[in-house]
């Protein structure tokens, strides 16, 4: 039994936790780590997904799955698996009723999702963090040691100070930043292919000179993933970004 | 003197005062706000811009003008004349640095610059309301009684009740909601200049059913507005949405 993630009896099978993190909500944050998530699957390793967001979970509706889900002998939550998938929500919990929980309720919360869900044998956990660096996000640092983060951001980030706190979080405790996917980047024309961008290139470039990560991928606005995951509307995109993940 | 603004010497030569508001930042507010004004003068009216964004003015970048204003002797704020039109701004004030300002402070800020800004004759004084329903709206409700209010919003909006808790606001206070201006909600190709949608109509007929407000115009992502405000790229869409604001 591994003892990489301090001996955490619900962790001790998985080899890797990736948390996929964003400065503010309505990036498509959660919608890129379930993409990225679908792709590794199809690959043929072992993926889990743990959606810590407890005001706005996302992973019943991209998943389609509302049941709750049920406790182990040793009382941990035994996670939905959808298509090999393993997935945790608070959604799971308490239905699609927003919690209204705040502070210590929301941290403790948190460190159950993480720490007392049975994941068994996973090559890869992907943690689908709440948007911002509050409580939930730094109580995610201080409760499982981090392979790596990856940020999801969009070119009209109005705030470079957020998405530059974001990082420092994670660098903080030397988390490495595994780099940015730029999402809703652009669209490609519904009648000639051609590619629009959204709105251009100079708050990536900025990014990148102040903090040295670099932008893995940019990812197109499509609106079939409004209505469905699908990996092949852009499969070498999705493809190619989890080859430059480099886990 | 017109005493239709409670005698409120600054405002005693304003016809008309309408706010312009969102519920979130950045979905193009006081890009709207400013075409529009823009609009409304090239048609020979005389208009007024204020920015109620203490933290955030917008004025200052949209029409690059950093300078300070200065006082009248009967110590009202003097607004800058930029092609004609009148504009005032916490930018105008305090320089480039946002206010760090809280509570009453903000909302004595707000009362001066609506009540103590020398506004002379104007057919038009569109106020550029700050994001949400907080302090800052409601004082600009209580301290001015508006002709209407107009809503910018996206197609992105991912939270209806926040839309919705804003056209009360005004409804509470019997102001007219003039309509729904859905900002960036389809790009021209740039090869081939056909509409592809950014995210389709489901949340706009949403609120149109739940509000009874009605969407007056669907404005494209337009690159160029980014870096200035030309009314000739969209002139048909700026010109027939002032038609259908029908102030
Ligand atoms: N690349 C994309 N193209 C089109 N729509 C997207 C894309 N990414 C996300 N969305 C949509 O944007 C909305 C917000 O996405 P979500 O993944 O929930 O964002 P976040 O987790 O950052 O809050 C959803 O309606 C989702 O379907
Ligand atoms: N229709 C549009 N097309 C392209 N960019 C836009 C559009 N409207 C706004 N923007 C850009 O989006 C950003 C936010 O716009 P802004 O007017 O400041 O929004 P808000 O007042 O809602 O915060 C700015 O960079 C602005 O240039
Ligand atoms: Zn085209």
């Amino acid at each position: 039994v591994s003892s990489k993630y301090g001996g955490i009896r619900g962790l001790s099978g998985v080899k890797k936790i990736i948390a996929v993190s964003s400065c503010k909500g309505g990036v498509g944050k959660s919608t890129v780590a379930a993409l990225l998530a679908k792709e590794i699957s199809s690959r043929g390793f072992k993926v889990g997904i743990v959606d810590l967001d407890i005001f706005g979970p996302s992973l019943p509706t991209l998943f389609r799955k509302h049941e709750r889900v049920s406790l182990s002998e040793n009382r941990e939550f035994i996670p939905h698996d959808v298509d090999g998938i393993k997935l945790m929500s608070f959604g799971f919990l308490v239905g699609d009723a927003p919690a209204v929980v705040r502070g210590p309720i929301a941290t403790n919360y948190t460190k159950q999702l993480l720490t007392q869900t049975f994941w068994g044998e996973l090559d890869y956990l992907i943690i689908d963090a709440p948007p911002g660096t509050g409580d939930i996000q730094l109580t995610m640092t201080q409760t499982v040691p981090l392979d790596g983060a990856l940020v999801v951001t969009t070119s009209q980030i109005l705030s470079l100070n957020d998405v530059i706190r974001g990082i420092k979080m994670f660098e903080k405790v030397n988390v490495p930043i595994l780099g940015i996917i730029e999402n809703m980047a652009y669209q490609l024309c519904c009648s000639c292919s051609a590619k629009n961008e959204t709105f251009g290139q100079s708050n990536i470039e900025k990014i990148e000179d102040l903090c040295g990560v670099n932008v893995l991928a940019q990812w197109p606005l499509e609106k079939e993933w409004t209505k469905s995951l699908d990996l092949a509307i852009h499969k070498g995109l999705i493809s190619s970004s989890v080859d430059s993940l480099m886990i």
